[in-house]
């Protein structure tokens, strides 16, 4: 989390906001519900309390407005800059200006205006912009359900106005993995047209051959329809297919694109319906097989027959020599596998049917 | 004086001008005449700082991600943290 120079910040706990015009986007009380909501998120967790003006100056002047809108800032029509917002000070101080020109909502239709407001007046509160992809106060727009603030937005603003002595209990969500920890683990691994996809929380890693550096993102910033947690993934190079897991649910993406029909139930491939979670996959494409690992068992499925291989499950023990544990992630490189097990990597040769190397899981993330 | 030598390809040309105003207001880009190839010093110097804020490889390049990331819609208020 970033703070204003200085540490800009309210002196008085009992903060006052006006609302003085409205967006024809959406209904007067819908507007209302949206800014006293997105205050709630920060009267939570810190001893600010926020009372609402109608007339008179408010410490928080919250508008709508289309281009030049009166402070030599403007906007710049749709797109683009969606809002900005003043550190707390006197006159235009803690101000909340939306852009007119864009289209706000309730829901992920358009720019969600309690999501966009909550973040202005964090703004509006001493925040600055978050480097975490997963903060609210992180300056690119990401449509997200659920209780919005991470543990870095609560640290920040807590660090101007301290914990609100009678806390609501709130669920705040994790912070960004941290690609270095020596004790990562990984969710799911797979290969996309040449780049490697890493699945961790809600986020994932991309890392490019011309790419040193991993870039992390929200997996629901990239793909909204998918859960923010993901069990296993694996690439059907073939088919130009990449298959991803959650729980008993699969989706098909080519390229960054869903494919419709998704999502599936994994038990379409021919796993019984006991098995309610895949712990990882990947696809040996010099078989063609898709091998499918659940707890200490795994599956073999034929793509180009479409069918899981008889005889299956199978015991990975027993199979793979020295892989004696579950498995979170599994990927394949030029007849090697690669087990994910916690914070170490198991390179596995197909061929000679052994474990010829132990890595930690980050070091492919150049840690 | 604009020292470029080459007219851009226009779509280069609309990242660059692109790039420049997302530069100027959010990272502090001094306006006025600035040498127009990308090599200015100011000008790599504050995609250098984009970059380093949005974990980005850090080039001093108008790169594919670099100008990907300037095209997403945004809050207005400059990244400069403390």
């Amino acid at each position: 989390y970033n703070h204003f120079p200085r540490h800009l910040k309210w002196q008085n706990n009992n903060v006052t906001f006006r609302i003085l015009n409205y967006t024809p986007d959406l209904k007067k009380a819908d507007v209302d519900r949206a800014i006293r909501n997105a205050l709630n998120v920060w009267a939570d967790v810190t001893p600010l309390t926020f009372k609402k003006l109608h007339h008179g100056n408010a410490d928080i002047m919250i508008s709508f407005g289309s281009k030049e809108h009166g402070d030599y800032n403007p906007f710049d029509g749709p797109n683009g800059l969606l809002a900005h917002a003043y550190p707390p000070g006197q006159g235009i101080g803690g101000d909340t200006h939306f852009d007119e020109d864009e289209q706000w909502t309730k829901d992920s239709s358009a720019y969600n205006l309690f999501i966009v407001a909550a973040h202005e007046l964090g703004h509006a509160l001493g925040m600055s912009h978050s480097s975490d992809p997963g903060a609210l106060m992180y300056p690119v727009y990401s449509y997200a359900t659920g209780y919005p603030l991470t543990e870095d937005d609560i640290e920040g603003i807590q660090a101007l106005y301290g914990p609100n002595p009678n806390a609501r209990k709130v669920k705040p969500k994790p912070d960004a993995p941290n690609k270095c920890d020596p004790k990562l683990t990984f969710d799911a691994v797979t290969e996309l047209r040449g780049e490697t996809i890493i699945f961790k929380d809600r986020f994932y890693w991309r890392l490019h051959p011309q790419m040193p550096e991993p870039e992390q993102t929200l997996i629901k910033s990239t793909w909204p329809s998918i859960p923010n947690k993901v069990d296993a993934a694996y690439e059907n190079p073939e088919k130009d297919l990449v298959i991803i897991f959650s729980g008993i649910r699969m989706w098909a993406l080519n390229g960054y694109n869903l494919v419709d029909g998704y999502p599936k139930y994994i038990h379409k491939l021919g796993l019984p319906k006991s098995i309610r979670k895949i712990d990882a996959a990947v696809h040996i494409k010099d078989t063609g097989k898709t091998l499918l690992f659940t707890d200490e068992d795994y599956w073999s499925y034929d793509e180009a027959a479409g069918s899981m291989d008889s005889g299956y499950p199978r015991s990975i023990e027993d199979d793979f020599p020295g892989m004696d544990d579950e498995i979170d992630a599994a990927a394949y490189h030029y007849g090697y596998l690669y087990f994910f097990h916690e914070h170490i990597q198991y390179e596995y040769s197909y061929t000679s049917r052994k474990v010829i190397r132990i890595l930690r899981t980050n070091s492919i993330l150049n840690c | 004086a604009h020292s470029s030598t080459l007219p851009l390809p226009s779509e280069n040309r609309d990242n660059y001008l692109l790039a420049e105003k997302y530069l100027r207001r959010l990272y502090g880009l001094p306006a006025g005449l600035q040498g127009r190839h990308s090599s200015s010093s100011a000008f790599q110097t504050k995609i250098k700082e984009m970059q380093r804020f949005f974990n980005l490889k850090v080039t001093g390049n108008l790169d594919d991600n670099t100008l990907e990331l300037m095209k997403q819609a945004r809050c207005g208020v400059p990244d400069i943290g403390e």
